[in-house]
């Protein structure tokens, strides 16, 4: 049974497909057999960062590990009733496909609510949800009370997975591992962040989330997009000059990959 | 007949929802009828920054500006075809209601495609688009070439402004005026930064969009968002403290204003 891995968050530009990418090379380099499904079907962004992975291997014939691909089609039908048994039937054939040859299913969702999304999470043995270090991103999370700084209620977000945990334990699968990590981060803001970090400890054992270790903000984490690499890429393509940032960065998609202890993974 | 301005992007996270609140804050300061439009209508970041900051003046009673808003709901009917024929009405409806009271109405859109933000595209006099300093934003709008850095072609984002610049047309409407601004730009990562603005200084022409200025990477444009405030009111709840990063701030914000060159504003 392949292990599946979703990264999930309504809000927008919180880091999914970034993280995604990251992981999948990750998994990858830890000799792992790794599917990769892009939920995210109209801008694709994760198929996209694959296929100029793609075309670097073909341009400059240097080999690259690449995950296997699930691909999904929107449903055309009218009813929205037929448009979710169609869909409900692709998500799972897709699945069964992958699961035959792969340790991991890495799933990226887009920033909204839509049925393959909620499928995903449904399905999800750990849920990834990467946020912005920003009460903004949080707001997706939880409402805050403005004055004392107290979690008021879990907000829509974290609706939709108590949902999907729901759904999950009806179908009398195992506790779905939801781990929230914080990305983009800097260095400055010292007193945001810790407002932040504050209300994350706090809303965690409310809605059963761990924090774990998440990454900074980093040009490394995207410059390499045009070319579909990434840094665990560097040594490979003969740019092994790791400065200071890089191998922080190293570090942090270590750190990130020891703390979801994910099943046969040593790091 | 109130000027429409759309925050868009189907890129999550590109600040549209943070430029729409700023710019909301500058015309009403400016002395201008704002009315607002969140069609965010799962998340509705715009709204909840609104919540906020009308329970900040009931609670602090301190008078401050809020606009005018415009509420849309989602049609419920299964058929798409209805489905739409719905929200048309209401969106007509909305925005001829706003008009009589308004001289601005500012529309913030979704990170995605949805109905409702097609129709706010087609209706928009000026479409602000903000967009993270990254590669990775960038491919929302063209395709570049990994090797020479030259743009292959026009992406999602960019084919759906222009059917909207179609629709414009066939109805008769005056041309949009489409501008790009960077959002959460950093001083470090000057490489980086020149690659997104030569990438840009090329497209613009060819998609017939204009640069403006726009935000570098400031934690006051997120850290009062639990009270529904922004650096433009700090003055009024008596935290006029304008440390270096706030004057910058202020700056930013006047700039962009004075960019897009709206009808009866002076900066
Ligand atoms: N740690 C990081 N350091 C630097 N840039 C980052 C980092 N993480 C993400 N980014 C950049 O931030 C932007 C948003 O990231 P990303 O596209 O991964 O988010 P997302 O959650 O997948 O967004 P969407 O909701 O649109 O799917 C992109 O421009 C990306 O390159
Ligand atoms: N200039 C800035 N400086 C600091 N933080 C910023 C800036 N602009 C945006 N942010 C933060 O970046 C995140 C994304 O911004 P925002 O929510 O405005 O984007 P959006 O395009 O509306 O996202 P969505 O697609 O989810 O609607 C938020 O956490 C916000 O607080
Ligand atoms: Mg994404
Ligand atoms: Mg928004």
């Amino acid at each position: 049974m392949a292990h599946i891995i979703v990264l999930g968050n309504e809000k927008g530009g919180s880091g999914k497909s970034t993280t995604c990418m990251h992981l999948i090379a990750a998994l990858q380099r830890a000799g792992k057999g790794v599917g990769a499904i892009d939920l995210d079907l109209r801008q694709t962004s994760l198929f996209r960062y694959l296929d100029n992975r793609r075309a670097f291997v073909a341009r400059e014939g240097i080999a690259l590990p690449e995950p296997e691909r699930g691909v999904l089609a929107l449903s055309t039908r009218d009813s929205q009733a037929d448009a979710l048994a169609e869909e409900e039937e692709n998500f799972a054939a897709v699945l069964n496909r992958l699961d035959q040859s792969c340790d991991f299913i890495v799933i990226d969702c887009p920033g909204a609510h839509t049925r393959y999304a909620r499928m995903a999470h449904a399905a999800a043995d750990t849920l990834i949800t990467p946020m912005n270090d920003s009460l903004v991103d949080f707001d997706l999370l939880a409402r805050l009370d403005p004055a004392s700084g107290d979690v008021l209620g879990p907000s829509v977000y974290a609706e939709g997975v108590w949902k999907a945990r729901q759904m999950r334990m009806k179908a009398g699968l195992k506790p779905l591992d939801w781990v929230v990590l914080r990305n983009r981060m800097a260095h400055v803001n010292a007193h945001n962040r810790a407002r932040v970090g504050d209300a994350l400890t706090e809303l965690a054992p409310r809605i059963q989330f761990r924090i774990v270790p998440g990454f900074s903000e980093r040009v490394i984490f995207r410059e390499l997009f045009l070319n579909g690499l990434t840094l665990l890429d560097l040594r490979d393509v003969g740019q092994g000059s790791l400065n200071m940032s890089n191998l922080a960065a190293r570090q942090e998609l270590r750190d990130l990959l020891r703390a979801l202890s994910l099943p046969n993974v040593k790091v």
